[in-house]
């Protein structure tokens, strides 16, 4: 139950980011959460930097479920 | 070490990022 919640609540935060629902999240996305985050411009393209793991410049759900995992559990899971 | 530091700010930031998106979630009706 408790992972279907987690995956859940990837799903729901994925989808606040991905407003246009293309299946990704650019930096684009990324700095338009400054609006109503209260996250600097910097600290925004430093959390996509941290999430985009492999340098591409899109975020995908992989990515941002791994990013989240970490966050929930203290450590980095690949 | 730079790296670790740089690390240990990232995991600030990212834990900043998702915190404010869960109070944004619960936040709202």
């Amino acid at each position: 139950v408790e992972k279907n919640t987690i995956l859940g609540k990837t799903h729901e935060f994925f989808q606040m980011c991905d407003i246009e629902n293309k299946g990704f999240i650019n930096r684009r996305d990324m700095q338009r959460l400054n609006s109503w985050l209260p996250l600097s411009a910097e600290e925004l393209e430093n959390v996509f930097d941290t999430l985009d793991s492999d340098g591409n410049g899109f975020l995908t759900l992989e990515e941002f479920s791994s990013g989240f995992s970490a966050f929930l559990f203290g450590r980095r899971i690949s | 070490d730079p790296n670790m530091k740089a690390g240990a700010a990232n995991e600030g930031v990212l834990a900043n990022f998702f915190n404010s998106l869960l109070s944004k979630k619960t936040g709202s009706p």
